[in-house]
């Protein structure tokens, strides 16, 4: 473990919060993705399966139970809670995210380490958190009104990819045999993602201002 | 985790 995955991953943590706090404090869900939800929950069933099966560390663990329970908490939010469902962008939010999905499951099916069960949803999950950020991004271009923890949740899980680079840098010169290309590619086009974003997000930072993405 | 350590990463 080093600090760039360590930041990395509390990148990730704090993002999650961040929405679970919008949504428990201000009781509204305007501006989130519920498309963008659902992925990452998909995203964390596909790739945290080996919970059943091997153990890494306790801190592995903590870390994977919590996306997967918060990742399900917003959903039933967003969802079924009888005040936060109705501030939800349904209208807006039509992201149709089969055409992210299959491809990305064909494309596991192709191309993976071993062609097992485990493997390939694992391998899914990888190329689909890569894109899973898009339905999220096409809400904010088509809302406009963007407030100030939506954009902060989207910078930090942008951020949190980032870092992983940093930390994959690292450990290839730090560990022998350390290479993994699905994840470093996938992890490379996911960040390359949030580019966009990325550069409006602090040009509002710096001015001190809301957020704007031009349509 | 021998195949060059990759799932101990979230």
């Amino acid at each position: 473990m080093n600090l760039f995955r360590l930041t990395g991953d509390m990148m990730h943590l704090f993002s999650i919060l961040v929405i679970l706090l919008k949504i428990r404090a201000t009781k509204s869900c305007r501006g989130i993705s519920l498309k963008t939800q659902e992925l990452y929950a998909l995203v964390f069933v596909c790739r945290y399966l080996d919970l059943l099966y091997s153990f890494v560390s306790v801190y592995n663990s903590v870390m994977k139970v919590t996306f997967l329970a918060t990742a399900f908490s917003i959903i039933r939010y967003m969802r079924y809670d009888k005040v936060v469902r109705q501030t939800y962008d349904r209208e807006q939010d039509t992201f149709r995210y089969g055409f992210l999905v299959a491809p990305c499951f064909v494309l596991a099916l192709l191309i993976n380490h071993k062609f097992t069960l485990t493997e390939v949803l694992w391998t899914f999950s990888i190329y689909l958190e890569a894109v899973a950020i898009l339905p999220q991004l096409v809400l904010m271009q088509r809302t406009q009104n963007i407030d100030n923890l939506t954009a902060h949740y989207v910078a930090l899980l942008g951020g949190y990819r980032a870092l992983y680079i940093v930390n994959w840098v690292y450990r290839y010169f730090t560990e022998r045999h350390y290479k993994q290309w699905i994840v470093w590619i996938s992890g490379l086009i996911q960040t390359a993602i949030y580019a966009d974003f990325f550069y409006f997000y602090t040009i509002a930072w710096k001015s001190n201002k809301r957020l704007q993405l031009p349509a | 985790l021998s195949k060059s350590g990759r799932k101990d990463e979230l």
